[in-house]
């Protein structure tokens, strides 16, 4: 996350960290349920078998093991069909952890929206991950307010790119907050009305955040997946 | 190259790349950099001299948005054909060697579309210092010159009438951006290869016609996509299954979309089952708390807040079809609701149904994060 700072533990329970040996952290991921994460598919380019890959969760500083942690293998990945890597689009999956995680005040998921809510542009949002912040990565899980892009918005930063339904724009014209490398699979939150916290993005890709060129991030847009997410837990959760 | 130096097999040159290895130094591989896909030649070597090592780098790179961002100003007519060959040097076949452009290629970019990025504040690259390649014409060194009918634009591009290159995002935007407007002229999904929605008018690939994914708002793209006889049933991936074999709770869909959406809610909370095409109420004589739970699983709506054994006055009562709790189903086996019922037909001796409210699981709650007092 560039221009964030580090968050505090328990401030995001529903983060987590996807690694696979010998690299260790790779991605970020989120809770959704007791047996369920999600993620972005990029992640698993190279890496598609579910035995090399593991999920942390509530932990801080991943140089750390936090008496709050928990680990389980991954027992299924399920990457959305149209995944497109060319252009990076469909960039969604489901994880599906071994066994259950215990829910606690370090270890929560996130709520989904309902289908076809979206953020109102210009929302504050905020967005965590353990990725690149500039000139290092982070041990300390980092976090940063950004704001909801409208998507004519955003196509105007990507000449060479096009910003489909599947995707959502946050951060700032100059960049100055935004996530990086490292931080693809985890959350773009927002808060409700009620307190609850909603997962409306996954991040997913940019411009080469360290780079001249600026401009906002580009998250997957949780909100069009909404029903294929809760379809891929039932296959599996009935063996379909 | 286990060492610094190449084996003898690199030509002895005394560095490699990253990737070279002591068994294969071969350098040249083919260019799938997209905008550099229409050059005269087709096979590059890396690191290119921007000090990128691998086309995936270059992909990201500053400098492969910069450039054809800068061709749609037409300051030099062979800027791509430039750009290209730093970012994808050419790779001489025979001696495996990177060609370098000409020093004077490189000159006549720099002089005629640095002062256009200094408007907006940015500066010519400074990985491509033209002193590093070579006067054309010097004796046992060869670059590149660009042919007079080389592609000034980039597959990447889309080339207006008068020639210009704008970049094809731009393509059918709605804004002129060719100084002639042929960037907006022919606009319709078909002239641009693609296939227009009736309804909404949106143009998508061909491909994603009868895909199993509807892309159209009014889902146009995924009609008429087969033919099922009257006893079969129609898969979202347009496959037939026998309508018996509909939400049986067996896969027989190859997407399984012969099992989604078998189990639902009606307004007043009345669980339906949606079994062989038909709808079904659930006979209420047998129902636990399991198929309770069970039930608000499979809908993802969370847990049972209650269940209610409900008299159904409707008057479509009387023509209801019931659907009844078969006794032998053991809770070990994970199976969806329309998995548990049987018996099709029968009268419910209670003539009662099932009433469900379920609630979403916990979620997006932080407690470690709460306020506290000091």
């Amino acid at each position: 996350i560039l221009g964030g700072r580090t968050s505090r533990p328990g401030r995001w329970p529903w983060q987590c960290s996807l690694q696979s040996d010998p690299s260790g952290h790779i991605c970020g991921c989120v809770l959704i349920g007791r047996k369920w994460a999600l993620t972005v598919a990029h992640c698993f380019e190279g890496r598609e078998s579910a035995d090399v890959w593991k999920v942390v969760l509530g932990i801080n500083n991943l140089d750390h093991p936090s008496p709050y942690m928990q680990t389980r293998q991954v027992k299924s990945i399920i990457v959305h069909s149209r995944y497109n890597r060319a252009v990076v689009d469909y960039d969604i999956s489901v994880v599906e952890l071994e066994s259950e995680v215990e829910v606690t005040s370090y270890v929560r998921p996130i709520c989904l929206p309902n289908h076809g809510q979206l953020p109102k542009p210009d929302k504050y949002c905020h967005i965590t991950g353990w990725g690149h912040v500039g000139n290092r990565m982070p041990f300390k899980l980092q976090e940063g307010e950004v704001r909801i892009i409208s998507v004519s918005q955003c196509q105007s930063y990507f000449d060479m790119k096009t910003i489909t339904s599947r995707m959502l724009c946050a951060g700032y014209e100059a960049g100055t907050i935004d996530s990086c490398m490292g931080d693809s699979g985890g959350p773009l939150v927002c808060e409700e009305d009620d307190g609850r916290w909603s997962l409306y993005g996954l991040t997913s890709w940019g411009s080469v955040c360290f780079s001249k060129f600026l401009g906002p991030g580009v998250y997957a847009n949780v909100t069009h997946f909404t029903e294929w997410i809760k379809r891929q837990i039932y296959l599996r959760t009935f063996h379909l | 190259c286990i060492s610094t130096s190449c084996l003898s097999g690199c030509h002895g040159n005394t560095t490699c790349d990253l990737r070279d290895t002591g068994s294969n130094c071969s350098g040249c591989e083919p260019i799938s950099l997209e905008i550099c896909m229409n050059l005269p030649y087709n096979f590059t070597r890396f690191p290119n001299y921007l000090g990128h090592h691998s086309q995936k780098e270059t992909s990201v790179s500053w400098e492969s948005s910069l450039f054809p961002a800068l061709v749609q100003t037409s300051c030099y007519k062979y800027l791509m054909f430039f750009a290209c060959t730093v970012l994808v040097p050419m790779c001489d076949p025979l001696t495996q060697q990177r060609v370098p452009p000409c020093r004077s290629l490189c000159l006549s970019s720099k002089e005629r579309c640095e002062s256009v990025l200094g408007i907006v504040g940015l500066q010519w690259p400074e990985d491509t210092n033209c002193t590093q390649f070579p006067e054309e014409g010097q004796t046992n060194t060869s670059c590149l010159l660009p042919d007079p009918d080389v592609n000034e634009c980039s597959p990447s591009h889309f080339k207006c009438r008068s020639g210009r290159c704008v970049l094809s995002s731009k393509l059918c935007d709605g804004q002129t951006d060719c100084d002639d407007d042929s960037d907006e002229e022919t606009c319709g999904c078909v002239e641009r290869g693609l296939w227009e929605c009736p309804g909404d008018k949106t143009c998508i690939n061909h491909n994603m016609i009868c895909d199993g994914f509807p892309d159209c708002s009014l889902k146009e793209d995924e009609h008429n996509c087969s033919v099922c006889s009257s006893h079969e049933l129609e898969c979202s991936n347009h496959e037939c299954v026998h309508r018996s074999l509909w939400c049986d709770s067996r896969k027989h869909c190859s997407d399984s979309s012969d099992e989604w959406n078998c189990v639902s809610l009606s307004e007043g909370g009345l669980v339906v089952v949606y079994k062989s095409g038909m709808e079904y109420q659930v006979c209420a004589d047998g129902w636990s708390s399991n198929h309770s739970s069970i039930t608000c699983t499979q809908m993802g709506l969370g847990s049972p807040v209650s269940t209610e054994m409900v008299q159904d006055r409707s008057l479509s009562a009387v023509r209801r079809r019931w659907l009844h709790i078969n006794p032998h189903w053991s809770e070990h086996n994970i199976i969806p609701l329309q998995g548990m019922l049987g018996k099709r037909g029968q009268s419910c001796q209670s003539h009662k149904t099932i009433s469900l409210l379920c609630t979403k699981d916990e979620c997006g709650r932080r407690p470690a994060a709460r306020m506290v007092k000091r």
